[in-house]
């Protein structure tokens, strides 16, 4: 599975 | 008013070609500081950082923090009419909804300007945190560059396994399977041609091969690459800009379903 870059860095 | 001058265009065409295909369009946040582009892939899988520090341009003027939204295909348009030993001036006025992009010949006696509309993005900005990861290896760009493309040819994903021995990378797929090992090099003569690998505790991950080779689009910035790798964590393949910055690419890694 490919998860996004947003599942492993929060906003800011 | 902003303005920043380079003396030659080359390596802002490099760094447009390096980010248009993984983005249409991004935010450059310019401050006192220098320029910061921080935006995620339409599919939101990777996320492309780019850092140019103002005292490495050869004019560098910033009065008000300004974000200016812009067209990446448009942008690399308008490069491709720069010669590559132009000066490049980008200007915008404070609060303006337009840059400029000023090309000036060595000989001073071309002049070309051109203006771009800037969009209103609405971007989401991530925190990236600080880590200490497991395994960091420099190696030759180009090295890198060539083994996503050999091995994209086997599968979309591509494992990269790091020991302290060397750093592996391997596809298997319908047509077989590939696997290219490369150890640290023993004796470095030429430093551009190392391999360095820095081990705290051996990795091994999975990353879809796509946009690795997105990646190696920054190949022509930097005779080095170095990839940061910790278990569970995105890698990060980070170039040089010489002494004007850096661009680090940013990739989650694939996980078992």
């Amino acid at each position: 599975m490919q998860p996004t870059i947003a599942s492993f860095f929060k906003k800011d | 008013m902003f303005e920043a001058r380079l003396m030659n265009a080359t390596i802002l065409k490099k760094i447009l070609d390096a980010v248009k295909d993984l983005l249409n369009e991004g935010t450059f946040d310019c401050s006192d500081s220098g320029i910061q582009l921080q935006a995620m892939d339409n599919s939101h899988v990777s996320l492309v950082s780019l850092t140019l520090r103002s005292d490495s341009f050869d004019k560098f003027r910033c009065d008000r923090n300004l974000s200016m939204g812009m067209n990446l295909g448009t942008m690399a348009k308008i490069l491709k009419c720069a010669n590559n030993d132009d000066t490049v001036t980008i200007k915008a006025q404070d609060n303006a909804d337009t840059v400029t992009f000023m090309f000036e010949s060595q000989n001073h006696e071309k002049v070309s300007d051109y203006e771009m509309k800037l969009m209103n993005l609405d971007q989401e900005h991530l925190g990236i945190p600080d880590t200490d990861y497991s395994c960091v290896v420099r190696m030759p760009s180009m090295e890198f560059a060539r083994i996503c493309r050999d091995l994209a040819q086997f599968s979309e994903s591509m494992v990269i396994c790091c020991t302290k021995e060397g750093v592996k990378f391997s596809a298997s797929g319908d047509l077989g399977s590939a696997n290219v090992k490369l150890a640290q090099t023993s004796n470095v003569d030429k430093e551009e041609e190392a391999v360095i690998i820095e081990m705290q505790e051996p990795v091994t991950l999975t990353f879809a091969c796509r946009y690795l080779n997105a990646f190696t689009k920054a190949t022509p910035l930097c005779n080095q690459v170095q990839l940061s790798m910790s278990a569970d964590v995105p890698l990060v393949v980070e170039y040089r800009i010489s002494d004007l910055g850096h661009i680090r690419y940013y990739l989650a890694p694939k996980i078992e379903e």
